[in-house]
């Protein structure tokens, strides 16, 4: 079980490298496992001098039980300092969510994934890179979105349009679509 | 694999038969503010045996039966059907198809079948994490949820790797 | 102090109502008073039948100390049926506490409001609907709005742009505008 | 009354002094994700003497100085200074402006000034109060907070009208 983790989270760290040149362009990211007890480390003003989980010879981590990791994130957008996650702003905080979930999904796949309004919080030109990175892995899972945007639905193989009268009744008509104009190799 | 269909019936805004067939890709699901479209995210976290009744936005479980609406009268039970399809052979089943049914009545009375056959929620966690869809903890992310993978604590995201794993 | 809140109250519960005519048009809306240990009303199949909080003439309520009281919020969108609130949708959670922060405002105005990205979750009906009542309320109070949607800028007096620089550095720019096509008369 | 200008020095993004003036009426802060628009929302907060980091997206106050980006240096302290026009004489004080400013620094050494004079947490906190400011609780919604209303107790609502009261 253990080795299966360190599989897939070794598999994600490599994948969360790449995802998060697609989704912040000049940017970079990682994954890094801690310990628990580590407290927070300073992040303000950088500084990779702290390794949180020790290289494999220091037989420390071969002892630490599961449940007492923890994944971090680190995210640098292109021209910024990397700093405490929470100062992100909130567009950054969802592409940073969704490099994660991409980065897992590669080393992972799910059968589907649905993702319901995960873009409000982005402006046009995230909207468009992450629709770059979804189409991108289409072939590789089922992605059903919810969305009431419309960049996000032209995206769409397939449209499903809700509708209540006004009597409190969903209804739901649906459409397939012409393959969308612009096929992007991932 | 995919997920091929969901018919909800008597389940939140959809008190009578609905259902919908989805394809591989990408499919977008639209339509205005109050339509039903989260109620759908909903219908599939709990027909996949969402144990919580705050994950599909209810007190209790009894909230996602539709409750009636102006002259509509309200149901007595709530049913969700999702079905997976399975022609590429990867969960380790004969069927080239697995369906799951949840359903619920107002008295608090449940029950759970797979492929037509009553059994208990064990059995649909077992042959959801077979097929690799784990607790669904990490692939279905709910409105106004995505950013949590950010805000939340480092062993949250440990624990979302290892379901994944 | 207990009739200074009693006073406002009463005025929000009136503006909560008129406020939800403009926001869910054919919907109602109301304010309750609720003490702390009556517990959660069975809600679903609506029913007025139980009055959380008495008329004056039960003496308990003289006796209740205000920090045992709570104000309920009740919504019926056009055409469906009072449920819990947390049934509502995305859309639908936004237009109740923006009706409730206005209910508030009419009774005792701010001298000004900041509202980060309040939009989110809205399609563009509701952006309009509630644009228009901003727009209304503009002579009471200032409203200093955060957005990355369009239809909102269009309902500025001024524009302020922020803009980053590849270096983490922010910059504004801003500008007056002509006053919007629609003057609205709230 | 109105808020008149907020003037930024070494906070979040905005290393170098920025001035935004606002006039009465709709103002709308619009940029691409990222820019610094809730900084701008979170440096009001700030100078009107908001004690959680967590407010301010921090986990110590300190977060609030700019920490430095690329070939820009960091500073080492940070100050807001919000101006409020009270020429139509709303407040009773002789001024017709009153200006707050708060300043913080790496040490974790911070001051307050009213128009000026230096002062308590306190004198801020009553002196907004007399605007009909209270704690901005109800004045101030902070990016992905709109629904909290909701989704809050009804005791805390209860205390926004308490506040605005
Ligand atoms: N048990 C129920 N019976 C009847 N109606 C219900 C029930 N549960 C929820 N609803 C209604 O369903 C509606 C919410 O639907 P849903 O959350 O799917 O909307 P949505 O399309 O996702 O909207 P948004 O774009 O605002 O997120 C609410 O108006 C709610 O009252
Ligand atoms: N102390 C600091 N020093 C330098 N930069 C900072 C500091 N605190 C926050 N930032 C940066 O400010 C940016 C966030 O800005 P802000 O939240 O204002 O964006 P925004 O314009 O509201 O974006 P969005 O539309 O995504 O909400 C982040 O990239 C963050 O790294
Ligand atoms: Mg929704
Ligand atoms: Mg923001």
């Amino acid at each position: 079980i253990k080795e299966a983790f360190e599989e897939t989270f070794d598999a994600a760290a490599k994948n969360f490298e790449e995802v998060v040149g697609h989704l912040f362009p000049g940017g970079r990211g990682a994954l890094r496992l801690v310990r628990e007890d580590s407290g927070p480390r300073p992040v303000l003003g950088g500084g990779d001098d702290e390794t949180p989980v020790p290289e494999p010879e220091e037989d420390e981590e071969e002892s630490t039980p599961e449940d007492k990791l923890g994944v971090e994130i680190e995210i640098t957008p292109a021209g910024k300092s990397t700093k405490r996650l929470t100062l992100l702003s909130g567009g950054e905080k969802t592409m940073t969510s969704l490099a994660f979930l991409f980065a897992v999904f590669l080393a992972r796949p799910s059968p589907f994934y649905i993702l319901d309004e995960v873009e409000a919080a982005l402006d046009d030109l995230n909207i468009d890179r992450f629709l770059q990175v979804l189409r991108g892995f289409s072939d590789r899972a089922q992605f059903i979105v919810v969305t009431h945007q419309k960049r996000t639905m032209e995206a769409a193989d397939a449209l499903y349009g809700v509708s209540m009268a006004g009597n409190g009744v969903s209804k739901v008509i649906s459409r397939k679509l012409p393959k969308p104009a612009e096929e992007v190799a991932a | 694999m995919h997920l091929s269909s969901i018919t909800l019936k008597g389940f939140k805004s959809f008190p009578d038969r609905t259902r919908l067939t989805f394809a591989p890709g990408v499919s977008v699901i639209v339509g205005p503010n109050g339509s039903g479209k989260s109620n759908i995210t909903d219908a599939v976290l709990w027909a996949l045996g969402e144990q919580s009744p705050v994950a599909v936005r209810g007190a209790s479980m009894q909230d996602v039966i539709f409750a009636g609406a102006h002259g509509v009268k309200s149901r007595s039970e709530a049913e969700v059907e999702v079905i997976l399809d399975n022609s590429s052979g990867r969960v380790d089943l004969p069927a080239g198809e697995i369906a799951i049914t949840r359903r619920l009545n107002r008295a608090g009375d449940g029950e759970y079948r797979i492929n037509g056959a009553k059994c208990r929620l064990t059995d649909v966690i077992e042959i959801l994490s077979d097929t690799g869809l784990g607790k669904e903890m990490h692939s279905v992310v709910s409105q106004g949820r995505v950013a949590e993978i950010v805000t939340s604590k480092p062993k949250d995201r440990r624990m979302l790797i290892e379901e994944a794993a």
